[in-house]
């Protein structure tokens, strides 16, 4: 594995987008993973519609009938990339623009279909099989405790207690060695995260919290999609 | 009276955040946050100053990290939570299953 590895460097992550007032961060976690995996298998960038998982999937969990995706009310990534292998795909940003908002009908177009799930795995509590996905399949949708992010401004979050209490879905895309934590003064390991609340919020749009103790939980919901490949 | 050479202008302890309302001032502008009442402006000036304390306590809390004033430092950790959060972590879909274990050695 890689010391130090980022999906920007390799084009294969779109711009830092913004949920607005709308609990649909599940939304853009999944779009940040299959535009990554798309890339992966076409070699084409292409920002994906995060309104077509807001409008369209209401996908239930098999086991929890009234545990279903529900636009701004929240939702899970795991259960929108079902969502989106039983509709063939998602289609453009452009074709289907986001809103911030849940009360319209679908007005999904099969025809636009921009990107499609070839399969979606769930990728176990290790950091280096986290890591590995990273390396080999892209960008990877993942659950987090948000609860210091309110207040985050910058720098390597490593708080001496965090939850574990899963609240916030947002997309990991890269990992570094070391960022110099000045109090602690050592390096520490980081994740780079991509979030959904617009770029003047953390670093340009970006959080980074350190490796090694599924902090804020943030080990503990990764999942991997993988596109298929279109000639 | 002549003999008091300092006066202590502020109240003592956390409750008085130095310069909440220069904060708050240059929040507003750099996120062009408006407030439709005084009552709304007023509340949400409490509602910041609570928020001053806790990127206080976080800083303490996270210290290899920088906490500070937000563009979400106008909003009570529950708004917070049900405007800009939205992770349902409802148990895994059963055709979710488990990534294949890769090699991550060389």
């Amino acid at each position: 594995l890689p010391k130090d590895f980022d999906w920007r460097d390799h084009g294969a992550v779109t711009n830092v987008k913004n949920q607005g007032t709308c609990g649909s961060c599940w939304s853009f976690s999944t779009t940040g993973a299959l535009e990554g995996a798309h890339f992966l298998a076409t070699g084409e960038l292409v920002s994906l519609s995060e309104q077509q998982l807001v409008d369209c999937d209401h996908e239930c969990d098999p086991d929890l009938n009234d545990a279903c995706d529900s636009g701004c009310n929240g939702g899970l990534m795991t259960t929108a990339f079902g969502y989106t292998k039983k509709a063939g795909g998602l289609v453009r940003e452009e074709d289907y623009p986001y809103t911030g908002r849940d009360r319209g009908p679908c007005k999904f177009d099969k025809s636009k279909i921009a990107a499609s799930v070839s399969n979606f795995s769930v990728v176990s509590l290790d950091e280096d099989q986290i890591a590995a996905n990273l390396v080999k399949n892209g960008p990877l949708s993942v659950g987090i405790n948000a609860v210091y992010m309110q207040t985050y401004i910058g720098g390597v979050s490593c708080p001496f207690i965090c939850g574990k209490h899963l609240d916030h879905g947002v997309l990991l895309v890269g990992y570094g060695a070391g960022g110099y934590a000045p109090i602690r003064f050592k390096e520490k390991p980081y994740w780079i995260i991509k979030n959904s609340w617009g770029e003047n919020w953390g670093e340009n749009g970006y959080y980074k919290i350190c490796r090694g103790h599924n902090m804020c939980g943030v080990d503990s919901m990764v999942s991997t999609v993988t596109a298929i490949h279109t000639s | 009276d002549d003999n008091i050479l300092i006066r202590q202008v502020v109240e003592d302890g956390d409750e008085h955040l130095l310069n909440a309302e220069h904060h708050f001032s240059a929040f507003k502008t750099k996120f062009s946050k408006t407030y439709a009442t005084k009552e709304e402006h007023d509340y949400r000036f409490g509602v910041f100053k609570s928020n001053l304390l806790r990127a206080k306590s976080h800083q303490e809390l996270d210290p290899s990290a920088i906490h500070g004033v937000t563009k979400f430092s106008d909003l009570t950790p529950s708004e917070f939570r049900s405007q800009f959060l939205g992770l349902k972590p409802l148990s895994l879909p059963s055709d979710a299953h488990n990534a294949p274990i890769l090699p991550t050695d060389n």
